[in-house]
């Protein structure tokens, strides 16, 4: 799964996810890529997030809507989008016992990633510098 | 406010070397392409639609290109997509044979009242637009490297 989001100039936010789902799934099988609030969520007031991982936990967690929902009330408490998307990746992986991972940016371009699998390749760009990493901890930095 | 991206490129459970030092790079240009369309002007829709495929296009990474088999062999695809200004989602699911699901989930989105278009009323939409059709079967038959990763026992999630 590839997700991405991003926010312009105009303050617009835009989530989108796609992917190829689970190796040998069954035919027809839908995955959280296509779900709204699952896979992907956007709200320009508050931010935007996709999700890779288990996608039926992703589903039956509506993982991204849920996860714009606690940015939203951080917010009004100061906290970053960081602390939001590690507490509903530790609830979502605590719960279904799956690996989940997010990415997401709060409305003022705040950046927040977290994963319950080994790895998983990210990176965000804003203001000339570009910051990638895959494994927890990770945060390179380099200029664009 | 200053233009912002961010991306993924899907969980892993294993290092796999060369190829996942591969993955990270072709990551971070498809951000960099991505922010660089948003800095010259680009909306956000059309900036996380060109980010997602080049990664489409790009076969180390479970979309478009480099995606998985299913339990009969063949590629199905999800894709969709979020305008946080006007709330609007356009999504397609288990679309086959579609060069970029992300262009036809945009689609989906800006040109139906719809949120998720699956199955035949998704090839019949995508036969009415300029969206790049590939022929039957040419992304199962595009990338060796996912017949080497076809697991035909039934996966957790089914």
């Amino acid at each position: 799964t590839v997700g991405v989001v991003a926010i312009d100039a105009e303050g617009r936010c835009t989530a989108g996810s796609s992917s190829g789902g689970g190796s040998g799934k069954m035919a027809g099988r839908v995955g959280s890529s296509a779900i709204a609030g699952a896979g992907f969520y956007a709200d320009s007031s508050i931010g935007g997030c996709v999700a890779t991982g288990h996608g039926e936990s992703i589903m039956q967690s509506c993982l991204c809507f849920n996860l714009v929902d606690q940015m939203s009330l951080q917010a009004k408490s100061g906290q970053l989008a960081m602390l939001a998307v590690k507490n509903v990746v530790e609830a979502a992986t605590r719960r279904f016992k799956k690996s989940v991972g997010i990415v997401a940016l709060d409305c003022d371009g705040e950046f927040g990633v977290a994963f319950s699998a080994p790895r998983m390749p990210w990176a965000y760009c804003r203001r000339g510098k570009l910051r990638f990493g895959a494994e927890s901890g990770e945060n390179y930095v380099k200029d664009v | 406010m200053d233009p912002v991206i961010i991306a993924h490129g899907g969980i892993e459970f294993r290092h796999s070397g060369s190829s996942t030092s591969r993955k990270q790079v072709a990551l971070n240009n498809a951000v960099v392409q991505g922010y660089a369309a948003i800095c010259n002007g680009k909306p956000s829709v059309e900036a996380v639609e060109m980010t997602i495929s080049i990664l489409e296009d790009d076969q180390h990474f479970n979309a478009g290109y480099g995606s998985v088999f299913n339990a009969d062999g063949e590629v199905e695809l999800d894709a969709g997509m979020m305008n946080g200004t006007t709330l609007k989602v356009g999504s397609v699911g288990a679309i086959k044979d579609v060069d970029h699901p992300i262009t036809l989930a945009k689609y989906v989105m800006e040109l139906t009242e719809h949120s998720l278009l699956v199955g035949k009323g998704a090839r019949k939409f995508a036969a009415g637009l300029k969206v790049p059709k590939l022929f039957r079967g040419s992304l199962a038959n595009f990338h060796l490297q996912s017949r080497d990763r076809w697991d035909t026992g039934t996966p957790e999630s089914c």
